[in-house]
């Protein structure tokens, strides 16, 4: 029998790469962008500043690539870089509200990919607002899950913000298509972002800035008592085990009034004023299961959620596209497995679509467009399953749909976060929206179908 | 700015353990089986023994069922269950042969659904040639990752093997026939497996025990110089440091034979007779390169493959289906980023199989079959990207197809381990096996049109 031993998370992510987006060359440099761009933007919103993120990607040699991104967002705290580039499930980002990352793995991945393909360091120049930046050239020690510190110096930055450079090996070719796709697309999500893009010759694509106006950051929100599964429940009893039982529940979550936790406990038979620690393992059971389904509490508070919004959205969209006819959506904000989430959308005619039978689709999650995997995600299953010959396409139609969902928590169905696994509210939602949409299409369709007989008479 | 902090695997898994298959409670109820099968068929093929496994499934109340699995394996050694069950990424499948587990992540993942939806302990009974059974009753912590003993104590079981319970929230209704579909598709890659399936009921399914030949079991390989990314040359180099530059790729590797190493490092301009641990940065950099570059080295070893056969694959499928018609088919084995693989599959025609206008695909990897997320897996793809009407499909036809993907390493686009990621290497062997079970399909729907003709006259 094979020895028996335990593997790091670093070590897991190494060998299967592919789940977190680095299996080929070609996918790994739109990753290693995309995990990046991602970060930066994240940045600039904990600044509250308007993004200006450059991007040079520059051909070393025949397929070695060093890909740099500078963004002027809030830096990162000098002593938490190490960790922060170096190690897998390490970050900033694992409390309730709406950000484009939550795993703590994304830039590590790049790093360990452009670590195995061409032995280089990754470069880390960032500033905060609480003295001179500092360089760090990393790498990762995959076995241990460490980071590596090649060094280390101070070295002033011309603005708080962060540059971060990676040397991989990539197929640019292939890849370069699917990069500038990403970068326009993200301006979508992000129209208040400005990003230069710079493949080393003569050609730099600068794309972004439609809208001036920086969005409202959104605001950590408490548990909803939907979410309350026995491991949640657990350890928020472990960090106030003397309160009372009513007092615990009106704290603890969100949408729990005093009146409305009287009344639950009173339902289910449990003593309001008993403190927590005395709950037998059994109550504490039948507290999650109830606290899951009872009906009696409010919808989640959408604060921790950041929309694009009507005007921004259609800004953007305008902005790319330049489309003949363009309708926004937005559904009433709701919750899956308790965790707030928001589903909006944009559906468009114009010249710049190519003629389809069913609308081109543009998916997008926590404001990243997705590019890749599009075959099993719920967005599309829900899209192909509408019979759009009743929805406005009698013949083929130059027709885009953007479908934006936000949550604090988006079920990805791989570490890649390239596609959205299913989950019933979800698809209720998508399902509403995407419905409304194609009815204002087929409204629209019908209005150009007239007037065009009109014309012809 | 939010603190930074690490989470542990089980951490991550428990938040998006969608991405391992328990996301909703029906799929979580085909995952827990599927999880707890694949280390039965393991367990007896380390045994080698005739799988003789039994399945309970009791729905306890509404939602709440216990499943519960016994085998004849070979039992695990007593030290090491706790964390078998108990923590994320730890097990005893990490070497170089072909196994159905590979990250030490699958049953600890259904012992948390089950715990987090029902607060019990996972009961794991299991005996092992070294002397008397012993029964856990495990939980596990998750931040920290580590398993927590309820109780452990000695009993003898009946024989050696291993029997897990485990008691979950789940949609018994919605996955029963999953589990049915998965207990029969599993008898197909593994044939001399007799596996019962009881549903508590008055109903209980016998499937398998098609062959009586235990399969022979694979052998590990040493590494094939191609899979030679910097990560893997330097733990090698590590393991010997001192040893001559030649000796250390005649003995690291397969398929690196004493010339062929010679003239690779002459042609590199290494010295064959300089000690590893003397070779610059930039050298091994250079070696690793070229490793997985140089087109002198043998195709890899398949010894440690095991393919169903074209024997055993046949018998299962006619036992299964009755088809009309079949044929088997395997490609010569091949190696994608280093790592040996095989493709088999098996085209048949028969009146058990729907009418399509292409052929229903049964997807098996490492012989499992896949039940999930079919529509981005490079097999489906493949499949569909196929002009049927070109191999016989003038018109619908009862016609399935049963493919199976073999490696030491299998590039699961996701943890569930339910869709294979795009590989060049894969798509090419998968793409002729295919058009080899088309082409003969077409034969046939000539001969049968032909016969039908000849019949009218
Ligand atoms: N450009 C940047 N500016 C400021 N902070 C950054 C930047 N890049 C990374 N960080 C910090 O490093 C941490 C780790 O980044 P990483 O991409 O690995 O994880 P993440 O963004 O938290 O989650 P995900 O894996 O989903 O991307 C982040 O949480 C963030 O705090
Ligand atoms: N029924 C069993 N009989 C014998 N050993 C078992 C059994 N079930 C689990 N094990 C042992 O426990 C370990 C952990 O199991 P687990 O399913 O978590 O991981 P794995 O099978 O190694 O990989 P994967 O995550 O792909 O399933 C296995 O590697 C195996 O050694
Ligand atoms: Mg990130
Ligand atoms: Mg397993």
């Amino acid at each position: 029998v094979e020895g028996f031993r335990s593997i790091s998370p670093a070590e897991f992510f190494y060998r299967n790469r592919q789940m977190a987006g680095f299996g080929n060359p070609t996918q790994s440099v739109y990753s290693a962008v995309r995990e990046l761009v991602e970060n930066s933007l994240d940045a600039c919103e904990d600044a509250q500043r308007i993004p200006q993120i450059r991007i040079a990607i520059d051909n070393q040699s025949s397929d070695i690539l060093s890909i740099k991104v500078a963004d002027n967002g809030s830096g990162l705290p000098y002593q938490h870089v190490p960790e922060a580039f170096g190690r897998v499930l390490y970050g900033s980002k694992y409390d309730q509200k709406q950000k484009r990352g939550t795993f703590g793995l994304g830039v590590t991945m790049a790093v360990l990919y452009g670590q195995i393909t061409t032995d280089s360091s990754v470069v880390v120049h960032t500033q905060n607002s609480s003295g001179p930046g500092r360089v760090y050239s990393l790498l990762i020690d995959v076995e241990e899950n460490m980071p590596i510190i090649e060094s280390e110096r101070e070295q002033v930055r011309s603005d708080d913000g962060t540059t971060v450079t990676i040397k991989l090996r990539g197929d640019l070719k292939r890849a370069r298509e699917r990069v500038v796709e990403y970068i326009r697309l993200t301006t979508i999500a992000s129209p208040h972002a400005v990003i230069e893009l710079d493949f080393g010759g003569s050609e730099m694509i600068k794309v972004g800035g439609w809208s001036k106006r920086v969005p409202e950051v959104p605001i950590p929100s408490k548990p909803h008592p939907r979410s309350a599964d026995l491991e949640i429940l657990r350890r928020l009893i472990t960090k106030s085990p003397s309160k009372k039982l009513h007092d615990f529940l009106v704290d603890s979550f969100q949408q729990v009034g005093s009146r409305t936790a009287s009344r639950f406990l009173k339902f289910l038979g449990l003593d309001s004023s008993a403190r927590i620690e005395s709950l037998s393992r059994a109550d504490i059971s039948r507290l999650s299961t109830s606290l899951q389904r009872f009906d009696g509490f409010g919808r989640p508070d959408s604060r921790c959620l950041s929309p694009v919004g009507e005007e921004a959205f259609l800004l953007s969209v305008r902005s790319l596209f330049s489309p003949s006819w363009i309708l926004y959506s937005k559904q009433k904000p709701s919750e899956w497995q308790g965790n707030p989430f928001f589903a909006e959308g944009v559906i468009a005619l114009g010249s710049k679509f190519p003629n389809v039978d069913t609308p081109t689709l543009y998916r997008f999650t926590n404001k990243v467009p997705l590019l890749y995997d599009a075959n099993d995600d719920v967005m599309t299953k829900i899209m192909r399953r509408l019979n759009w010959k009743r929805y406005g396409f009698s013949g083929p139609l130059p027709v885009a749909l953007f479908m934006h969902f936000g949550s604090t928590k988006v079920p990805y169905r791989a570490a890649g976060k390239q596609s959205l696994a299913h989950m019933i509210e979800i698809e209720t939602a998508v399902t509403g929206l995407i419905r409304t949409l194609g009815r204002a299409l087929r409204k629209q369709a019908g209005r150009r179908d007239q007037s065009r007989r009109d014309a012809r008479k």
